[in-house]
């Protein structure tokens, strides 16, 4: 209740709820605590639709939309002992789920799926180790980035409704990744982010999967984390987060920022930053692997610790919509649905679908 | 961002990292 007085729904001069229409709520009976939710196209009796996918611990849900902005269940699938952590979105892609499993950290990433020949779904290992960081990019393809105690592996591997194939080694940075972004228009670029500040670029292809470049992401930041990327007049543009910010740094309130890097010389500058809304006390909580935000295209989204979530426009480095929590409890969960609709969850397992 | 503050620019970053890159 405190932190929804903080947080008027209508900020004087800034972002406004009405920017995020309520379209539907998709209720859970079972009652189990939210873990994450995405979108995924699916195709069933020669129609493609956009359903919604809903995890927790034990278990993950498809839905699909009926009539009167209403969703209904389709299916369930049952997963082992492991909790699920995570959705790992995959673009462009249809009929596929992607999950990690793990404790702390992801040991473990199955493929749910829907197969047509035994009219059944069901669910296929793709990995298990000791995973820092996952991405799904275009065209059925899974990056990741594990560690032994010698070395860490980057892998890609093409997933199918067979399961996974075709696996490709990256060349690994010496220091660990902690998150991967495709490049947007640039099928075969990858960047990602280390636990030393850099920002790695990768050429994935199934011929190579060559370390291009490495850059420094900013010395007065610390450990930032990558969320989308786009090469536009021969530069590199990267959206960036900072999980573990703390207000006294010289980062302040930042949210997120957009940094310009030329890839011939390594050198970089910030072009925006986006920064908590006003009167938002607490720093918002981003973690890479169990993400509380999300980027889409140039928007981002999420939660804060007050329990409100916020968008930002990125490109003009403005908070555009903050959603305070509301009677039924705070926000836990902000991804952007495929289009421009926006899902949050509560923890008791509610997910509201709203239009930006 | 001006070219001074980048150093020169590419429109082929890309395809020129890759040619200099070990495969």
């Amino acid at each position: 209740e405190d932190a929804a007085e903080q947080l008027p729904p209508v900020l004087p001069d800034g972002p406004r709820e009405e920017n995020l229409q309520l379209v539907s709520e998709l209720k859970d009976s079972s009652g189990s605590c939210a873990v994450d939710v995405s979108t995924v196209w699916w195709e069933a009796d020669g129609c493609r639709e956009l359903r919604v996918v809903t995890a927790s611990e034990s278990s993950v849900s498809l839905w699909e939309p009926l009539a009167h902005d209403c969703w209904g269940k389709v299916h369930t699938w049952q997963l082992g002992e492991i909790p699920v952590i995570q959705i790992i979105p995959l673009p462009d892609t249809c009929n596929l789920v992607c999950i990690a499993l793990g404790e702390l950290e992801i040991g473990e990433i199955r493929l749910l799926l829907y197969s047509s020949e035994a009219d059944s779904f069901k669910h296929s290992l793709v990995k298990t180790g000791n995973i820092k960081a996952v991405v799904g990019i275009k065209d059925q393809r899974l990056v990741s980035s594990s560690r032994t105690l010698q070395e860490q592996q980057v892998e890609m591997v093409l997933l199918s409704e067979m399961g996974s194939k075709d696996w490709q080694t990256l060349m690994p940075p010496e220091e660990t990744v902690t998150a991967f972004a495709e490049v947007e228009g640039m099928r075969e670029a990858l960047v990602g982010t280390t636990a030393a500040n850099s920002i790695v670029v990768w050429s994935v292809n199934l011929k190579t999967g060559q370390l291009l470049r490495k850059m420094n992401a900013g010395y007065s930041y610390p450990a930032s984390i990558c969320h989308r990327a786009y090469s536009d007049s021969g530069l590199l543009f990267v959206v960036l987060s900072h999980p573990h910010a703390k207000e006294s740094e010289s980062c302040g309130n930042l949210a997120f920022r957009v940094v310009a890097f030329n890839p011939k010389t390594g050198r970089s500058r910030g072009v925006t930053f986006s920064s908590l809304p006003p009167g938002c006390v607490g720093r918002q909580v981003l973690e890479a692997g169990y993400l509380e935000g999300d980027v889409w295209d140039t928007s981002g989204a999420a939660v804060l610790t007050s329990g409100a979530v916020a968008v930002w426009d990125l490109l003009q480095g403005r908070c555009v919509a903050v959603l305070p929590p509301g009677p039924a409890g705070h926000w836990a969960l902000a991804r952007w649905a495929l289009g421009t609709g926006l899902l949050a969850g509560r923890h008791d397992g509610t997910v509201c679908l709203y239009r930006y | 961002c001006s070219e001074s503050d980048l150093g020169p620019i590419s429109l082929n970053w890309f395809e020129e990292l890759s040619a200099e890159a070990p495969p």
